[in-house]
């Protein structure tokens, strides 16, 4: 059943957007942060085949099944994170980037991120004045168990603070920081580790670009509505 | 015999120059003057990419390690050098000869913060923002012989800003003017960085696909009876560039490493 294969025609020049049919899976290996069991992936390749052309294009992406879910504590005022249904204690490092040269090598990457697993970390921030990071970083963290905390880039110097006073508008150009944001939402969406979205370094950004963030990374109607199935089936059972 | 399909990373042979110091055009550089090295003199130098501008100087000892000591300190800024200072063009040559009906792109995956691509003549815009990928379909303008020419000038950030004698928390903030990194006019932790992060930063490659690409596919999951029923939701992006209808057959499979080599599907 994890194998499937369906038939789209597509109009010269034309751009379209499938979805397969879902795939079943019973008791899948979990994928697990540092410290609470394994990374489990599972290998996704996506292949398309032309007919009197052959194999087309081809993608693969290594995938991790957890489901992250994440509140503010009214008590504490802390955000609260559970793993496939387990609470999780987070013990986080802030991260800016690996180089200021931005020399950042596959290897580096490895290193520092299995230093920080080493360390019993279970959770990276990248901090919002520094790099939405690549796609290697994401893949170390899937690989040794680090959640990630992803913040866009808004800091102090975007919000009217500072000495001088900063623009306190955010960048100058809104339609652009969105456009940024959505293409770094596609680069890092399927990695297993990405935990969190946030708007930027402790603080809101401008109204609109925190709307539009907001509505853009809200849940699909589709999984809201099996969120309120599986909420219903847990209160009649 | 089509080349092979898939992506190629061009990581290797980079040369870069001081914008300031080439005379020659994007048009040129790509066609009849291609640089080189040497002679003795020449601007061109060995370049670090992905990497940025101050990469490049430090791999080439055109300036100190600004991360030893004070060295950052006899690094001129660009507030005082001017974003000419900064702005470099990279240079390269890569083979590629595709079949009739395959597709070529380009693609850089993050540059900081606009730029300009030439390749055998042609030219491309690279847009501003330094977190957005770049494809440019090459198709039509590879060279017929194989052996393409590919030349990019890396603008600086607009708002580069200046530092303050006393340095400070993100400098004067201009550099949030743009979608930038912002740490690069220094910060509680760092000195300010000289180029504001310059340069080709991520991964540059080519790849090669029949008429229909696949574009940026979604994985989702959702979990019920306390996740021991899962289902996989895979949504996918394509693209046909040929000029006829395209019947595909699009196909998803999900395997398993279970020991070694063998996999389960």
């Amino acid at each position: 059943e994890h194998l499937q294969k369906e038939h789209v025609s597509i109009l010269p020049g034309g751009h379209v957007q499938y979805t397969f049919p879902e795939a079943f899976f019973y008791k899948p290996n979990l994928w697990w942060p540092n410290g609470m069991g394994k990374q489990s992936l599972y290998n996704v390749e996506i292949s398309v085949e032309v007919k009197g052309f052959g194999e087309s294009d081809s993608w693969s992406h290594p995938f991790g099944f957890r489901k992250i879910e994440s509140h503010i504590d009214s008590a504490t005022g802390g955000r609260l994170f559970k793993v496939n249904d387990q609470p999780i204690f987070i013990r986080g490092g802030n991260w800016i980037l690996s180089d200021g040269l931005l020399r950042l090598s596959d290897e580096r990457y490895k290193t520092d991120i299995k230093f920080h697993a080493d360390m019993n970390f279970n959770m990276i921030r990248c901090w919002g004045g520094g790099l939405a990071e690549r796609p290697e970083f994401y893949h170390y963290c899937d690989i040794y168990g680090l959640l990630v905390w992803q913040e866009f880039w808004i800091t102090g110097d975007v919000d009217g603070r500072g000495d001088p006073v900063s623009n306190p508008d955010g960048p100058l150009d809104h339609d652009l920081f969105m456009f940024c944001a959505r293409d770094t939402v596609k680069l890092l969406r399927n990695h297993p580790s990405l935990a969190l979205w946030v708007g930027g370094n402790e603080q809101v950004p401008p109204d609109d670009i925190n709307t539009a963030l907001k509505n853009d990374l809200k849940l699909h109607p589709y999984f809201q509505k099996i969120n309120e199935t599986e909420n219903l089936t847990k209160e009649l059972s | 015999m089509a080349v092979e399909m898939g992506k190629t990373v061009l990581d290797k042979g980079w040369l870069a120059a001081r914008s300031t110091e080439v005379d020659l055009t994007g048009v040129q550089l790509t066609t009849t003057h291609p640089p080189a090295i040497s002679p003795a003199g020449s601007p061109w130098m060995e370049a670090h990419v992905p990497g940025t501008v101050l990469a490049t100087l430090l791999k080439n000892k055109l300036i100190p390690d600004p991360f030893y000591g004070l060295e950052n300190e006899s690094i001129i800024d660009i507030a005082d050098s001017g974003r000419e200072y900064y702005t470099f063009w990279f240079f390269t040559s890569f083979q590629c000869k595709p079949m009739s009906n395959q597709h070529v792109n380009l693609n850089f995956r993050a540059i900081n913060y606009s730029g300009e691509v030439y390749l055998n003549g042609h030219r491309r815009v690279l847009p501003k923002g330094m977190f957005r990928r770049h494809s440019l379909d090459i198709t039509d303008i590879l060279h017929p012989d194989g052996q393409n020419l590919l030349a990019v000038i890396i603008y600086p950030p607009d708002h580069p800003g200046r530092i303050p004698p006393e340095g400070g928390q993100g400098g004067d903030h201009e550099i949030g003017k743009d979608v930038a990194t912002q740490y690069v006019e220094g910060w509680d932790w760092i000195a300010p960085i000289r180029d504001r992060n310059t340069g080709i930063w991520d991964e540059v490659s080519v790849s090669v696909t029949g008429p229909v690409k696949i574009v940026d596919p979604h994985l989702v999951s959702s979990f019920f009876d306390g996740c021991r029923r899962v289902y996989l939701h895979a949504t996918t992006e394509l693209v046909n560039n040929s000029a006829s209808v395209a019947e595909c057959d699009l196909n998803i499979q999900v395997t398993t490493e279970l020991e070694g080599n063998v996999c389960l599907v």
